[in-house]
């Protein structure tokens, strides 16, 4: 199985 | 305050069919450059990214940051009046509580003008970092779209592979598995056509499908996509829309678990 990731996770908040 | 003229007006309403199942409430950010929006589905998985520079409007008029904070189910609704051909001009004020938005028929013999309420919309801005991607894929969008809606009907998720052979999407699902391939592809006389694949190094990525084939709503607006991958980063969907504006996607790829 494989887990969604979240796009968070590789855009930090600015 | 804004004033933008567009005359390529159907741009508007395919950007927005495009993004309104992905996101509901954002901001249009305007300021002399453009007007640009970035937003986060619910989920948090996807994120899309618009601009639409000034050079695409004439007049195009904005003398300060002025956010629009729009509802896209009230302006699609409001966009069900346009026709094709059409003039559209948005006409804000420096701190709007509205968004005035005409449409001028190519014969001038009708105008149609419509307010449409604003809302103060509280959201994230997320640097996207400069990446130089691993595989870059240009292609048909009508092809791209086919392959995901193909696809979504085997499996949730698709795996693509980006190797010095082509491009494979793959998927595996309970009634079984499916793959399309797609080659290196030059057609002279149908440009449009071409499949074009710039590696670095080879690439293996799993994506959602529900996300790609939402993405594929802009596939009105061009006739060709970028696809840009690298391995543990998220992938990039781009749709040109006139001269150097862009509507981009971005989606987190899943892991195994």
């Amino acid at each position: 199985t494989r887990k969604q990731q979240s796009i968070l996770g590789f855009f930090a908040k600015s | 305050m804004l004033e933008a003229r567009l005359s390529q007006s159907m741009v508007l309403k395919k950007v927005v069919d495009a993004i309104k199942d992905l996101v509901q409430d954002c901001n249009f950010d305007c300021n002399d450059s453009g007007i640009a929006l970035q937003a986060m589905d619910n989920s948090h998985v996807a994120l899309v990214s618009m601009l639409l520079k000034a050079e695409s409007f004439e007049p195009y008029r904005c003398d300060r940051n002025i956010a629009l904070g729009v509802n896209l189910v009230s302006l699609t609704k409001v966009l069900r009046a346009l026709q094709n051909d059409d003039l559209v001009t948005l006409k804000a004020d420096d701190a709007p509580d509205s968004l005035n938005i005409t449409f001028e028929s190519s014969t001038a013999d009708r105008i149609s003008e419509y307010d449409l309420k604003l809302m103060d919309i509280d959201q994230e801005h997320l640097g996207i970092p400069d990446t130089e991607y691993a595989a870059t894929v240009t292609m048909p969008s009508t092809e791209f779209k086919r392959i995901c809606t193909d696809l979504q009907a085997m499996s949730e998720s698709v795996t693509i592979e980006a190797t010095k052979d082509g491009i494979k999407f793959s998927c595996a699902g309970d009634i079984g598995n499916g793959a399309v391939t797609l080659r290196n592809y030059q057609n002279v006389e149908k440009e449009h056509l071409n499949v074009d694949i710039e590696l670095t190094e080879p690439v293996s990525l799993t994506f959602s499908l529900k996300y790609l084939v939402n993405f594929c709503k802009a596939q009105p607006l061009s006739d060709r996509v970028k696809i840009c991958l690298s391995n543990e980063v998220p992938l990039l969907v781009e749709y040109l829309i006139t001269g150097t504006s862009y509507l981009r996607f971005y989606l987190a790829p899943k892991v195994r678990d």
